[in-house]
């Protein structure tokens, strides 16, 4: 098949009494069994729609806040996708499995792909070095079935955030692929898509052309919301990235969207509501070998090759989610400005419709390693709005904008090949291919 | 080509070379 349509679901979870004690198995079934009934219709309703394939998201069944014992109720022995097993019609064969048999039957009824996460856990014994004290490794743990309700895909998520205490972190990296008709896919879980392993390595080494993305992401602005930065990575990836994120708007949670290398297809951001959304476009097979396919992008060679604009106005530091940045004001309504960080220049030009007095603009610059929650290096070049005037504020959160750029080039002397453009408008909305290019020699620019 | 309302414009670049082995593994955690 050239193309194919398909579904991602934003699930409002239900989500579990917090205990410090176990609940029962039945009694965790019985709270998985109210999110499947929210994820059949869904699945339902995405397969009358022709839908091919339909990705829900991480923490989507279960749930979160346990601990190591509290989230044992809830886990099932996931076996290798290689036993070549259909839960809906042999579910005993693998012991107690209640939950992998419902959403094989959901697949095979609707014929339709269903990714889903759920919790794995494996035995293990005195004679291996690595085996926790209570006998067993728990994963968080994304499953595919395909159209008959085959498991073809089990993925044990690599990179786990810091709060997942209830779950092992993999020994070693696995790679989840699997073929379609409609491509070849690959699997990674929320936090992954920061990593090289497994993220990067699916795309550059395996060369699928769609990902299957199971989230439960936390929207931190201004740099990490889920829309401008899943949206991005599909764009610099070139590929297809399927993302489905929870919807908790307490936990900041929501944000999904199916992306095309060339174009965002579709989105959901509501802080509004608490209502789950299904979302359903038709994607590329095989977006590689597509006529408007993304060119290569050479990330640095504008800017190691102009002349860096000099300012006699002052820098200064400011804090974008624990990561200190260097930052220089916009003060006049156009300007072209350079403000650097250890090995990284960022360049800056623009012109706003007017500059308000209410409203201040910032250039800044990042380049180093990312310590809390995780650790990671970045190198970043940010135009951003500071919440009040007060210039102590630039890097924090703010919702709204009210100053109009008719004109930017935004640009940096990156070490990497990896680069994620982005643009978040007012209201968190998504910038999209109309508004904005990136061109080969790596400038982000406004469409003339 | 209307005028944009901009919150943040950003290039995100991630040099994998200079990471630890697992994202997940620092000795950092937010207190």
């Amino acid at each position: 098949l050239d193309t194919f349509v398909a579904a991602v679901y934003e699930h409002a979870v239900i989500l579990p009494n917090t205990t410090k004690t176990p609940v029962s198995q039945e009694d965790a079934l019985m709270l998985m069994n109210k999110n499947l009934d929210v994820l059949e219709k869904a699945i339902k309703l995405a397969a009358e729609k022709g839908a091919q394939i339909i990705v829900t998201p991480e923490d989507g069944i279960y749930g979160w806040h346990f601990t190591r014992e509290t989230i044992y109720p809830y886990l099932e022995d996931i076996p290798d996708p290689q036993v070549n097993w259909i839960p809906c019609t042999e579910p005993d064969r693998f012991g107690y499995s209640p939950v992998q048999k419902r959403l094989s039957c959901l697949a095979r009824e609707n014929s339709i792909y269903v990714v889903a996460n759920i919790g794995d856990k494996k035995e293990c014994d005195v004679n291996d070095f690595n085996c926790p004290s209570d006998g067993r490794y728990q994963y968080n743990t994304a499953v595919v079935f395909d159209s008959k309700g085959k498991l073809v895909a089990r993925y044990h998520k690599y990179n786990l955030f810091a709060s997942e205490v209830q779950f092992n972190f993999p020994k070693d990296s696995t790679y989840a692929t699997f073929d379609t008709p409609f491509g070849k896919f690959g699997i990674f879980t929320c936090f992954d898509i920061f990593s090289y392993d497994p993220a990067v390595i699916l795309v550059d080494k395996f060369q699928v052309d769609s990902i299957v993305f199971p989230t439960a992401w936390m929207n931190t602005l201004p740099l990490l919301s889920a829309v401008p930065f899943h949206s991005s990575w599909a764009k610099a990836m070139k590929v297809n990235l399927l993302s489905a994120n929870t919807h908790n708007t307490r936990m900041q949670m929501t944000g999904s969207g199916i992306y095309a290398p060339e174009a965002v297809k579709v989105y959901y951001y509501d802080m509004e509501t608490e209502s789950g959304q299904l979302l359903l476009s038709e994607l590329k097979s095989r977006p590689r070998t597509s006529s408007n396919y993304p060119a290569a992008v050479d990330w640095s060679a504008y800017a190691k090759n102009v002349k860096s604009f000099t300012s006699d106005q002052a820098n200064f530091p400011g804090n974008i989610y624990f990561d200190e940045f260097i930052f220089t004001e916009l003060s006049k309504d156009t300007g072209n400005y350079t403000v650097c960080q250890k090995d990284l220049c960022c360049h800056l030009s623009y012109k706003m419709s007017e500059k308000r007095s209410d409203e201040v603009y910032a250039l800044g610059v990042f380049d180093g390693l990312h310590t809390v929650q995780g650790e990671y290096y970045q190198q970043i070049c940010t135009l951003l709005k500071c919440q009040t005037a007060d210039l102590k504020t630039c890097g924090e959160p703010i919702g709204s904008a009210f100053t109009k750029f008719e004109e930017f080039s935004l640009s940096g002397t990156f070490h990497t090949s990896y680069v994620f453009p982005q643009i978040v408008l007012s209201g968190t909305q998504l910038a999209t291919e109309q508004h904005f290019e990136v061109l080969s020699d790596g400038r982000l620019q406004s469409r003339s | 080509d209307v005028p944009l309302p901009i919150l943040a414009m950003t290039l995100y670049g991630r040099v994998f070379e200079k990471d630890p082995p697992r994202l997940g593994q620092g000795d950092h955690t937010l207190q």
